[in-house]
C-alpha cells in the first residue's frame, strides 16, 4: 500500500496483481501508512487513524481512532509518524521549535521535540491514544517513507529510548 | 540549516548531527 503522485492518491497491489488498484483519491489525505497485525494502517492528515482490509475484491476501510492527540503550550505539528515497536502501534508527533520570541528566524523549522502515544486497544471500547513517556530500550528511526524501531540492547550503538530524525 | 539529529525521549532533549 503507498500514497504516491502529486495529489498522494492512496493505492494497493497485492501478489500476482497487474496493476495498482486506487483507494483514495485527494490533495494528500494521508500521512503515513504501516502495516500491523496482518492490517494497513492509515494515518489521515487530519489524525484520525483507519485499517483496510485489502483481502477481498471490495477492500474496507474501518476507523479505529477518530480523535487523534493535540500538543499545548502553542505546538504546532510538524509531521505525524506511524511505527510499530514491540508490537504496539505508535504515533509520533513532531512539533517545530516554540519560541516566545517571533523575532528569531534562526529557529525557524527546527524541530523542538516529540510526543510518542501508544493505540491503547480495550475490549469493550473504542481504541484510544494514550501517551508513552518511555520506550524502554527501543530505540525509533523516523522516516519520510517509512519508520522502524529496534532495540538498544542487540544495537548497543544506539541509544535507548531516543528518536532519530532526518531532515524531511 | 538542516533539521536532524537524536531525540531523547526522556530528558527531552534535542542532540544535533
Amino acid at each position: 500500500m503507498i500514497t504516491h503522485g502529486e495529489q498522494g492518491d492512496l493505492a494497493f497491489c497485492r501478489a500476482g496483481d497487474e496493476s495498482w488498484t486506487i483507494l483514495r483519491r485527494g490533495f494528500r489525505p494521508y500521512d503515513d501508512i504501516i502495516y500491523h497485525k496482518e492490517r494497513f494502517y492509515t494515518l489521515g492528515n487530519h489524525g484520525g487513524l483507519d485499517a483496510w482490509d485489502v483481502s477481498s475484491s471490495s477492500p474496507k476501510r474501518t476507523v479505529i481512532a477518530q480523535v487523534p492527540p493535540v500538543l499545548t503550550g502553542g505546538r504546532v505539528i510538524h509531521k505525524r509518524y506511524l511505527v510499530e515497536s514491540s508490537g504496539d502501534l505508535l504515533l509520533v508527533l513532531r512539533h517545530d521549535y516554540f519560541d516566545d520570541d517571533a523575532n528569531s528566524p534562526s529557529q525557524l523549522h527546527r524541530t523542538g521535540g516529540f510526543k510518542v502515544f501508544k493505540l491503547e486497544e480495550r475490549s469493550s471500547m473504542n481504541p484510544r491514544w494514550v501517551e508513552v513517556k518511555s520506550i524502554g530500550d527501543r530505540v525509533l528511526f523516523l522516516g519520510d517513507n517509512y519508520s522502524v524501531s529496534i532495540s538498544a540492547r542487540e544495537f548497543p550503538e544506539c541509544s535507548a529510548n531516543c528518536i532519530y530524525f532526518t531532515d524531511d | 540549516v538542516h533539521d536532524l539529529g537524536i531525540f531523547n525521549i526522556q530528558e527531552k532533549t534535542i542532540q544535533s548531527c
